[in-house]
């Protein structure tokens, strides 16, 4: 099954 | 007091459009080096840079940071309103809760202005590090808009693998499977024609079409378009806007679980 990862998950809050 | 002057106003315009469907609300940040925006999609998996620099505007004023908080859409609207030769002016005052956008024909005789209400946005601004990419693929932003359209009509994916052999694109779905591969080729008449492959090792990554075809609302604003891949990161997806600066789509890849 895909799952669609988010752009949170790689990048921190700045 | 904020006054940005900006000749060839339709940049503006196509800016808008490559971006209002993505994102509905954001903050831009005007600051000394230049106008610019950062904002992800709703679901936090699409992400847009914009940078227009200061010195690609016939007139910038920017006497402090500011960030006004604008609905795309609306903006959208009001620079419909403006001719694709005008000459587009963005005027904001310290503490207004409004924003000016002046339209100007080339030959000085129709002048407008639209003000538009601003609002709070309460946006979260990521901090995106540079990054060494394993594959970057520059090639022409029209093909890539019809390889992103093709493949739609066949699956929800896309594959992107670039290897020595070139890039290829791939889908599946219920009517069958499609592969498009392109490879290098940088003799051709124009510079804006050539496919170039900068490859450090393969990588082999797989995005939502949905999002890319999102993406592709920019290929009016750059005859190329650069894609960045590693396999640790989201894709790039960069159009450079002639002198300015650039729009930059960050889309995270699906996995397999």
């Amino acid at each position: 099954k895909r799952v669609q990862l988010k752009l949170t998950e790689f990048y921190q809050s700045a | 007091m904020l006054e940005l002057r900006l000749v060839q106003g339709s940049l503006l315009k196509k800016v808008l459009e490559a971006i209002k469907d993505l994102v509905n609300d954001a903050n831009f940040d005007c600051s000394s080096s230049g106008f610019s925006l950062q904002a992800m999609d709703s679901s936090h998996v699409a992400l847009v840079a914009l940078l227009l620099r200061a010195e690609g505007f016939e007139h910038y004023r920017c006497d402090r940071n500011t960030s006004m908080g604008m609905n795309l859409g609306n903006m959208s609207k009001m620079l419909k309103c403006a001719g694709n030769d005008d000459i587009i002016t963005i005027k904001g005052d310290d503490g207004s809760d409004t924003v000016t956008f002046m339209f100007e024909s080339p030959t000085q005789d129709k002048i407008a202005d639209f003000e538009m209400k601003l609002m709070d946005i309460d946006s979260e601004h990521l901090g995106i590090p540079e990054a060494e990419y394993q594959a970057i693929v520059t090639m022409p932003s029209s093909e890539f808009a019809r390889i992103c359209k093709d493949l739609a009509s066949i699956g929800d994916t896309v594959v992107i693998s670039v290897t020595k052999e070139g890039v290829k694109f791939s889908t599946r779905g219920d009517i069958g499977t499609a592969n498009i591969v392109l490879r290098q080729n940088t003799t051709v008449d124009k510079p804006e024609d050539a496919t170039v492959i900068e490859m450090n090792e393969p990588v082999s990554l797989t995005f939502a079409l949905r999002y890319m075809n999102s993406f592709t609302k920019a290929t009016s604003l750059s005859n190329t378009v650069k894609i960045s891949l590693s396999s640790e990161l989201p894709v790039v997806v960069e159009y450079k806007i002639a002198e300015m600066g650039y729009v930059r789509f960050y889309l995270a890849p699906k996995i397999e679980e």
